[in-house]
Parts: structure tokens; C-alpha cells; sequence
């Protein structure tokens, strides 16, 4: 989806998506 | 999540069948953290349970710009805590589970 990101970093692979409103703690 | 204000757990079922688990890391408690970060975003890695160790985890994230420096040694104490926790639950499970 457009939402998540691909970051390699030393042969790592990150993948970045939006946390669901579920998960957020009320801060 | 509470000391830290990092919340690390699977990202897939465990399976036990190999050394190598789904995490996925986010931020719980803004507050806790010293350094820049970005607050909704989760982020999802694999983690060798032989070959690889938070720390080295923690300084990629930080490398790649998701943590300030000043805040890898939370981001390795989440990663390590989280698989202290699964290696315990592996061991409990019958071989072959």
C-alpha cells in the first residue's frame, strides 16, 4: 500500500507503516 | 513497553520452526523518548534468534534515521526484552510443537 515504506540498512529490511489507532496509547 | 515507552511483539506467529522471527517495534509513550522519532509509524524487521543481537538492531534503526542516537539503548532494551520473553515461551512448548 502507499502507506508502507521499504528501508534496507546493512542488508536489513525495515518496513514502515502506520501504527492502527487501536494500538496508540492515549497519550 | 512501560520503562521504555517502546512497544516491541511478533509481527507474525511465532512457529518455532526457525530461528528467525517477524518483530515489529513502535512508539507507546512518546514521552519516554529523548530523542527525534516519528510517533505513529511501526516498524517491521526480521530478527535471526542466533545470529542477530538488539543492539545491533537498534543502531541500524538508528542509522536509517527512525531513532536518535540517545535513544538506541531503549530501542535495544525493547528488542531484548521481547525475545528474552519468546525464547522463554519456545522453551516451555514440546519439541516439535
Amino acid at each position: 500500500s502507499s502507506l508502507t515504506q521499504v528501508v534496507h540498512s546493512a542488508g536489513r529490511r525495515f518496513i514502515v507503516s502506520p501504527v492502527p489507532e487501536s494500538r496508540l496509547r492515549e497519550s | 513497553a512501560e520503562d521504555t515507552g517502546l512497544r516491541v511483539e511478533l509481527a507474525e506467529e511465532d512457529d518455532c520452526s526457525n530461528s528467525s522471527l517477524a518483530l515489529r517495534l513502535w512508539v507507546e509513550d512518546p514521552k519516554k523518548l529523548k530523542g527525534k522519532h516519528k510517533d505513529n509509524e511501526a516498524i517491521e524487521f526480521s530478527f535471526n534468534l542466533e545470529t542477530d543481537t538488539p543492539e545491533e538492531v537498534a543502531y541500524e534503526m538508528v542509522k536509517s534515521g527512525f531513532f536518535h542516537e540517545s535513544d538506541s539503548k531503549a530501542v535495544a532494551k525493547s528488542i531484548r526484552d521481547r525475545v528474552t520473553l519468546i525464547k522463554k515461551t519456545r522453551e516451555k512448548k514440546p519439541a516439535g510443537w
